[in-house]
C-alpha cells in the first residue's frame, strides 16, 4: 500500500459525505446503496464513521461529471480514466469524481464499470491512501470486475488503511449511517439468550427467519445449525439503521421493510427499484406516522398490519387495505392485550411478539396456544 | 508484422501522456533535448513496468502498452 507524501488523513472520525448529483446509468437507491456500502467497508476496518449529509459543505463530496469539469485532471472520455478522489484537506480535499462518459452499474458484468468498486477504490483515496502495487488490492489502480456480494477488503488495503487510523474501537465496527443520520443505531449486539430480548420486527426470507433489533439481524437457518448474528448493513448497506417492521410475500420473493412513514421492498440483496415509498400508499391514514410491526398469512393472502392496539387487514391480491378496518387487536386476537412489536407466521402459527415475550396464536381461531420467551428460537 | 510507423507514433504520444498522467514524466521542450527525453522516457516506462510487476525492459512493447490502455483511476501510481 501508499500513502499519500505526508499521510495527510482525517483528524476526526465523524466524517461527512454527501452525493451532490447522479449518474443516469443507474437508479438513484442504487447509486446511495453503492457510496453507503464503499463506506461500510472502511468503516468496518477503523475506527471512522460516516454520516451522510443532505446539504451543505460536506468533507467527502462526492460527484458525476465528464471532460472538464472545474479541476486539473479531466476526463478522457468513455475508458482510460473512470475517476479520482483528493487526499484529504479542506476545499476539494478528499472530494471523489466519477467520469460520467463510462456506463456505470450495480453489477459486475463486463458492460460497465461496478459503482461500488470503484467507489471503494476512490474512497480508499478520500481517506489518505494511495496506490497499491499489490495485485488483486483494491487500491491497485487499475480496475478489475470482481464479485462484490460477499466482498472482503484485502489485507493490504486493511494493512494501509489501519496504518492511517489504526482498527476499529472494542465494542464494534460501527455500520455506515446511510440512513437517517440524525437517528442511533444500536452500537452494540445483545447476546443472543439474555431473557429480557426484544426485538423491532421479524421477518421469514427464503426459509429463514431474520430478527432485527437496531442495526443488527439475528438469522436463523435451517441450512445451518447456528444462529448468525450480523449487521444489517452487511446485506442491505443503505438501510443500516433498522426497522419498525418487516414480512415477507413468499410467492413474490418479496420483504417488505417498515421504517418510520416509509416502507422498502427488497429482493434477496436486491432493493426493488421506485423504493422506499410512503405507507400512505398501502392505505394508511395520514395520522399514521410509523407501524409496530407486520404479518403475512401466506395462505389467506392477507397481510396484518399492527398499530398501537389497532390493525389492519390488507391483500395482497387486490392491493388495497380491507373494508371495516382498523379494528381491536384484543377484539380479534384473544389473550393479546397490548400492542404488538413484532410478528412472525410460522408452522401454521402466528407468533406475536410483546417485549420480551412471544405469544402463540393459532391462526384459524385467533386463539392463544401459549406464551414463550421472545428468544426461544435461539435453541437458548 | 511490422509496426506500421504511424501506428508506433500514436502509440507514443499515448505512453508520453499516460506516464505524465500517472509517472511525472516531464518532457523537455526543448528539440535539443531530444535524447536525454529519449532516455528519461526509458526511465520512467522502467518505473512504470516495475510497478505492475512487468519485465523491466525500458521499452514501450506490446505487453506494457496494453496495461497502460487498461480503464484505471485518474490518481497518479507515484508523485513528486
Amino acid at each position: 500500500y501508499s500513502t499519500f507524501p505526508q499521510s495527510p488523513r482525517w483528524k476526526k472520525e465523524d466524517v461527512t459525505y454527501r452525493i451532490l448529483n447522479y449518474t443516469p446509468d443507474m437508479l438513484q437507491a442504487d447509486v446511495e446503496e453503492a457510496i453507503a456500502k464503499a463506506f461500510q467497508l472502511w468503516s468496518s476496518v477503523t475506527p471512522l464513521r460516516f454520516t451522510r449529509l443532505y446539504s451543505g459543505q460536506a468533507d467527502i463530496m462526492i460527484s458525476f461529471a465528464a471532460g472538464f469539469h472545474g479541476d486539473f485532471y479531466s476526463f478522457d472520455g468513455p475508458g482510460g480514466t473512470l475517476a479520482h478522489a483528493y487526499p484529504p484537506s479542506s476545499g476539494i480535499g478528499g472530494d471523489a469524481h466519477f467520469d460520467e462518459d463510462e456506463n456505470w452499474t450495480k453489477f459486475t458484468t463486463y458492460n460497465g464499470y461496478n459503482l461500488f468498486l470503484v467507489a471503494a477504490h476512490e474512497l480508499g483515496h478520500s481517506l489518505g491512501l494511495g496506490h497499491s502495487n499489490v495485485f488483486g488490492a483494491l487500491m491497485y489502480p487499475i480496475y478489475m470486475a470482481r464479485d462484490t456480494r460477499d466482498y472482503r477488503l484485502p489485507q493490504d488495503d486493511i494493512d494501509g488503511i489501519q496504518a492511517l487510523y489504526g482498527p476499529p474501537r472494542e465494542s464494534s465496527a460501527l455500520p455506515t449511517k446511510a440512513f437517517h443520520p440524525q437517528e442511533p443505531t444500536e452500537m452494540t449486539p445483545a447476546e443472543d439468550c439474555d431473557p429480557h430480548l426484544t426485538f423491532d420486527a421479524i421477518t421469514t426470507l427464503r426459509g429463514e427467519i431474520l430478527f432485527f433489533k437496531g442495526g443488527y439481524v439475528w438469522r436463523k437457518s435451517p441450512y445451518f445449525s447456528d444462529i448468525e448474528h450480523d449487521t444489517i448493513s452487511s446485506f442491505w448497506p443503505s438501510l443500516a439503521s433498522g426497522f419498525d417492521a418487516a414480512y415477507e410475500v413468499d410467492k413474490k420473493d418479496r420483504v417488505i421493510f417498515f421504517k418510520d412513514d416509509q416502507y422498502w421492498a427488497v429482493s434477496g440483496y436486491s432493493i426493488e427499484p421506485g423504493f422506499p415509498k410512503p405507507i400512505q400508499n398501502l392505505g394508511f391514514p395520514t395520522s399514521v406516522g410509523k407501524i409496530d410491526a407486520a404479518v403475512h398469512d401466506q395462505n389467506t393472502k392477507k397481510t396484518y398490519f399492527f398499530v398501537g392496539n389497532r390493525y389492519w387487514s390488507y391483500n395482497e391480491n387486490t392491493q388495497s387495505m380491507e373494508r371495516g378496518y382498523p379494528r381491536k387487536i384484543a377484539a380479534d386476537f384473544q389473550g393479546i392485550d397490548h400492542t404488538v412489536d413484532a410478528a412472525l407466521q410460522k408452522n401454521g402459527h402466528f407468533y406475536f411478539f410483546h417485549g420480551s415475550n412471544q405469544y402463540e396464536v393459532d391462526i384459524k381461531n385467533k386463539k392463544l396456544i401459549r406464551i414463550m420467551k421472545s428468544n426461544s428460537w435461539f435453541n437458548c | 508484422f511490422p509496426v506500421v510507423p504511424e501506428k508506433e507514433k500514436e502509440d507514443m504520444q499515448f505512453a508520453k501522456k499516460y506516464l505524465e498522467n500517472f509517472y511525472d514524466f516531464k518532457e523537455e521542450k526543448n528539440s535539443l533535448f531530444k535524447a536525454k527525453n529519449l532516455n528519461r522516457m526509458a526511465d520512467k516506462i522502467r518505473e512504470m513496468q516495475s510497478f505492475f510487476g512487468l519485465e523491466v525492459t525500458g521499452e514501450l512493447n506490446h505487453k506494457t502498452l496494453d496495461m497502460m490502455k487498461q480503464p484505471r483511476c485518474g490518481i497518479p501510481d507515484v508523485r513528486s
